[in-house]
């Protein structure tokens, strides 16, 4: 579904060369949950957002669906992420002014799915995260969990093949944490590839798969517990 | 050092009303970490941001310091918040322009403090939380966990009485938070009061007292456990 041949990633601060991920060769397989885990400011997020066509990497290749991101037009790449690509990103991103009905329905209006199925469908996913008594309100009234759902929710409307989640759980209790993994867990077994950056030990027993990263450095099928 | 009397907090959105906190009598005192814990959206930010004199009780008192904030004017309502309360935020509310190093410093500079001295209490802040190597980078270069280390750094730079933290670590791993909380421990037991709210059953074994939320209803040295 989605691999990383040789990518890394490098910025430019001011004088200062940061390697945000080195050289990494990684590959995601449908029907498979992988967690990624490692320390505060170690690569995590730069890793899923590679994965994900946030950010193009500086050397080496990204390939989803069998295609080099290098070698697609903007539309094509616009196209993957609407339609291939689901992601719940670390600080939610919602729409401000929409409310979370219309955050959800976002993503299926621009696919050009009708008005009244997007309105079925959308409600639908808030109910899967136990937010559809709030859906008229916008991202302000809620609180941090209730928008971390709401994120969650439009991430999964779109049926995406892979789901790359940013720590979906950081905000949520252990009731709303094992509903939330569930669905997860079910959707990789019905043949999506899921992929969680996580610092989150109560996640571990949802995984097929434990990919560490430290530094900018990827070691896969790590035995590293998260404690 | 501060203390809700009858507080409670109601919102208008559209035809329907939702109670976020009912009446609360709770008194926060120095020398003590307190846990606030609960289910996503069942009240505790906006218990802890009453507190913080962030939004105001619709019904009830909410005193500071021994005065009452319902009595203050604009001016005093802000030195307070300035002087006397740290607040870190749930999503870091860091200042998007500046380095790490600006914002750490930024609430030196509105006390007063010369450029010389707010410099150095911000690079010590910063140091205190691991995050001095990258002070230069602005919000948008560092990681979550980054951030939210600068955020804690910034609420303690001007040594607040009342320190209200909203999951502060939320984007953690296990090593971050660990530091972060032996610190808050530390200045807890050095005369501050300290207010965390939390879902991390890893902080329970640095908190003097628990206080459970759920659906808007504060129990007070609750014996509940965070699983
Ligand atoms: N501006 C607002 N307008 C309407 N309702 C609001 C507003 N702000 C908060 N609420 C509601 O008040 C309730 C409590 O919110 P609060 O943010 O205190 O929850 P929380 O316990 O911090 O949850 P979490 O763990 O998800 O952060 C929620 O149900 C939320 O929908
Ligand atoms: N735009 C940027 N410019 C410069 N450095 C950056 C930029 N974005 C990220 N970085 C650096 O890259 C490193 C990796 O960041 P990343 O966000 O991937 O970390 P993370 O593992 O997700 O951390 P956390 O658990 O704190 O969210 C960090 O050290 C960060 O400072
Ligand atoms: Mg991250
Ligand atoms: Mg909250």
């Amino acid at each position: 579904i989605a691999q990383l041949i040789g990518a890394n990633k490098r910025y430019k601060s001011g004088d200062t060369e940061i390697t945000a991920l080195q050289a990494t060769t990684l590959d995601f397989r449908s029907n498979e949950l992988a967690l990624i885990i490692g320390p505060s400011g170690s690569g995590k997020t730069t890793l899923l957002s590679l994965l994900g066509c946030v950010i193009y990497p500086t050397e080496g290749e990204v390939l989803v669906g069998g295609n080099k991101v290098r070698e697609m037009s903007e539309t094509q790449l616009s196209n993957l992420r609407l339609n291939y690509i689901g992601f719940v990103f670390q600080n939610f991103n919602l729409v401000a002014p929409l409310t979370a009905l219309e955050n959800v329905m976002f993503p299926l209006t621009l696919q050009g799915v009708s008005g009244q199925e997007a309105k079925a469908r959308a409600l639908q996913a808030l109910e899967g995260v136990g937010m559809a008594d709030r859906k008229n309100f916008k991202p302000k009234q809620l609180s941090g969990g209730q928008q971390q759902r709401v994120a969650i929710a439009r991430a999964l409307v779109t049926k995406p093949q892979l789901l790359l989640c940013d720590e979906p759980t950081a905000s949520l209790d252990a009731v709303s944490m094992v509903s939330v993994l569930q669905e997860l867990h079910r959707l990789s077994k019905e043949g999506i590839a899921v992929a969680i950056v996580t610092h989150d030990p109560r996640l571990k027993e949802y995984a097929d798969r434990t990919i560490y990263v430290e530094s900018g450095r990827v070691t896969d099928n790590a035995e590293f517990s998260i404690h």
